[in-house]
């Protein structure tokens, strides 16, 4: 563990506690994008699916049980309890183009063709594309409250600082996994336009408006 | 080779 990686994993408990907290106190999932969550649902459990076959630590665990339980928690929110609020209309990102090449793509690029390991390698395709839906979204929408954008924000930071972290276990413990750093600098490129509005408009107490 | 099957990051 380094800081790099441990301020990524907290950035990204953060990110997933404000949308539920979101969600939870404006009784509202306004500008969130269901399809994104569903997709985060798939990667949590393709990825974690280890719980039940490896003890790392736990943190280990006691993160991955989280992360399970506050996305299936937002969506139960989003399609069910606060689902009148669900933005249908603007919500309309086709997820099958995500999920059909990811599936194709970790058949043919893995590590190993196990069960377990081309499902995690699945998990970390699909997170890279994952907040598609959501941005698209907000594209759509034009806007996003601003409670939006620091979640937007947690989340693509926690990917951004795990780039670092494997560049520092590149060079402190010799190890490094090609398919996570590419995938990661894929994720964290897709929030580049973001983080741009976030901190030129929303970090100055503008609302996040995309130029229409 | 389980090493190189054994994720330890989240």
């Amino acid at each position: 563990m380094n800081i790099f990686r441990l301020s990524g994993d907290l950035s990204h408990l953060l990110a997933v506690i404000i949308l539920v907290l979101k969600i939870w106190t404006t009784r509202s999932c306004a500008g969130i994008s269901g399809k994104s969550q569903i997709l985060f649902a798939i990667v949590y459990v393709t990825r974690y699916l280890d719980l039940v076959t490896t003890f790392v630590s736990v943190y280990n665990t006691s993160m991955k049980v989280i992360f399970i339980g506050a996305s299936f928690a937002t969506i139960y929110l989003m399609y069910s309890k606060f689902k009148a609020t669900y933005d249908h209309n603007h919500d309309s990102f086709r997820i099958e183009f995500l999920l059909a090449p990811t599936v194709i793509l970790a058949l043919l690029i893995n590590q190993k063709f196990t069960v377990l390991e081309v499902l995690w390698t699945f998990s970390i395709y699909l997170e890279s594309v994952a907040i598609l839906p959501q941005l698209f979204m907000v594209s759509k929408t034009g806007e996003a409250e601003s409670i939006t954008s620091h979640y937007l924000f947690a989340l693509g930071s926690y990917r951004g600082l795990y780039l670092l972290n494997w560049i520092y276990r590149y060079y402190a413990e010799d190890h490094y996994e090609l398919i996570a750093i590419v995938s990661g600098i894929v994720q964290t490129v897709l929030y580049c336009d973001f983080f741009y509005l976030y901190i030129t408009k929303v970090l100055k107490g503008k609302k996040l408006q995309l130029p229409a | 080779d389980f090493k190189s099957s054994f994720h330890d990051e989240l």
